[in-house]
């Protein structure tokens, strides 16, 4: 089981996990706006800044990350922020976050202008997590380890930032022996996933690409 | 690409100051 400190730690990470929000507004516009190719486009745009915001508040939490570099903290960021948001919306479809949103999200990303080609990975992607039936604290730990990548692109001090993941790598090892006990290979399959996480950065920068073309 | 341009200066925003509620 975990220990003290490990418990304290999960706490602090799902505390700060739990403050995530979509401004009101942001999820207003979900519900409300027209149903235009172009104005879905546009609250997706919104929605992906929004949570940009959203996961650097959650980062700043996350215990030692303002010790490291200041261009190590942007590098971190950089390089995780598609990941973590490709996360976070495998946990809204799969938990169904906020009632009744999911569904109308799915109809929004598929009349948005953003060709088939990205669109079908992406639930592919969500339909795997889903397999998984993680719990919010896989979701949360995945996300700061995700976070916590030493080996981005122009990162200065690897170690630090290896110091900071191996914790997490630990706590969420113990979460899935806890949790999936009849799955001995969980916490294997879940790092597996991050290897697929990985491919929707190429996958983004193509779709924002080939939408401008558009 | 363009959008990491925008991505990056989100970012810097966003560690400066706070969009805490």
């Amino acid at each position: 089981e975990l220990t003290p400190e490990e418990q304290h730690l999960l706490h602090y990470i799902m505390d700060s996990y739990n403050k995530q929000r979509f401004p009101p507004e942001v999820s207003k516009k979900l519900l409300q706006e027209a149903f235009t190719a172009e104005e879905n486009f546009l609250i997706l745009t919104e929605m992906a800044t929004s949570h940009v915001q959203v996961l650097v508040e959650f980062t700043k939490r996350l215990p030692g990350f303002q010790t490291l570099d200041h261009e190590d903290q942007i590098a971190l960021l950089k390089g995780s922020a598609v990941e973590a948001m490709f996360l976070r919306s495998a946990e809204i479809f799969n938990r169904k976050l906020p009632e009744g949103h999911a569904d109308l999200l799915e109809e929004r990303i598929r009349n948005s202008g953003i060709s088939d080609e990205y669109i079908t990975p992406m639930f592919q992607f969500y339909k795997s997590m889903a397999e998984l039936k993680m719990t919010q604290e896989e979701y949360a730990l995945l996300t700061a380890i995700v976070i916590l990548s030493p080996d981005r692109p122009y990162i200065q001090d690897r170690d630090s930032v290896e110091r900071l993941q191996e914790p997490l790598l630990g706590v969420l090892q113990k979460i899935c022996k806890l949790y999936h006990a009849e799955n001995p290979q969980h916490f294997a399959c879940l790092l597996g996933r991050l290897t697929e996480l990985r491919t929707f950065n190429h996958h983004h920068a193509d779709m924002l690409m080939s939408w401008r073309v558009n | 690409p363009a959008s990491n341009l925008g991505l990056e200066d989100i970012i810097r925003k966003a560690l400066m100051g706070s969009f805490d509620d």
